[in-house]
């Protein structure tokens, strides 16, 4: 099924 | 002070349900122009939960200093379950609290029920969302997307999700076999909730965990319809409208190996 992706390579800590 | 009044107390009972599974501590932010936000990143950092209930979502809203409000959702779900879903809700927190006052009142009866939570102090990072430009939006029942979500859980771990011009297909591969739901674009003139629009700039082959998408389909209680975006890749939003706010869900994608 494939490796699930993290959402910390999409979007920055503010 | 923080003294926030829900005209129920099912839309707060049925939020907490839909993301306690998601994410167990939350700081509730509250403000007098923004009402409560909340973020929150599930432990595997794939989910992120994002909820705004602005001032009129409430009957009555004051805030008169921005508060933190760090909950354990576990207990506050323990807490809302005394209430019933038609009784009034208050919320109430000092300048500087330790507590969080949950206040339920019997509409129709001389009832009043009070129960103090203690607050925490949650370590947690936020995550920036720009406004993503999305290569396709969904919008259908929540219900109908819920079923799809569940039922297709029992064939696979994951879901593939197919958009074209004018049709959704989800399909899924297990061990015991394959299956697929396609959804075509229709509109429902007798109740526009039950139509499902298709906005398409690109076709999109997206896979996510069916785990996750079991868990976004609880807040299908919340509203009768959902809004997705997708775009091949990256991170999905899936949109529940409330009454003045809404709670967004953004989910990475699976990729192949």
């Amino acid at each position: 099924g494939g490796t699930q992706g993290r959402l910390d390579g999409f979007f920055k800590v503010s | 002070m923080l003294e926030g009044k829900f005209e129920s107390a099912s839309l707060m009972k049925r939020l907490v349900e839909a993301i306690k599974d998601s994410v167990k501590l939350c700081n509730f932010n509250c403000s007098q122009t923004k009402g409560i936000t909340l973020q929150a990143i599930d432990d595997s950092r794939v989910l992120l939960i994002s909820l705004k209930l602005d001032p009129g979502c409430f009957e009555g809203f004051r805030c008169d200093k921005n508060l933190v409000l760090g909950l354990d959702l576990e207990s506050l779900s323990k807490v809302l379950k005394q209430g019933n879903n038609e009784d009034y809700l208050t919320l109430i927190a000092e300048d500087a609290p330790d507590n969080l006052l949950v206040v339920f009142e019997d509409p129709k009866k001389d009832r009043i029920s009070e129960f103090s939570l203690k607050l925490m102090d949650i370590d947690s990072d936020v995550l920036s969302i720009e406004d993503m430009d999305h290569d396709c939006s969904i919008t259908l029942p929540s219900s109908d997307f819920a079923k799809v979500a569940r039922d297709m859980r029992t064939l696979s771990e994951s879901l593939q999700i197919l958009v074209t011009k004018d049709s959704v297909k989800f399909m899924a591969s297990g061990p015991i076999g394959t299956g697929s739901v396609i959804i075509k674009a229709h509109t429902d003139l007798k109740d526009g909730k039950e139509s499902i629009k298709i906005d398409l700039n690109k076709s999109v082959n997206v896979t996510f965990g069916a785990k996750y998408l079991n868990d976004i389909v609880k807040a299908s209680t919340l509203a009768e319809t959902v809004t997705i975006k997708l775009t091949n890749k990256i991170p999905a939003l899936f949109e529940f409208k409330l009454q003045g706010g809404y709670l967004r869900y953004y989910l990475a994608p699976k990729f192949d190996e």
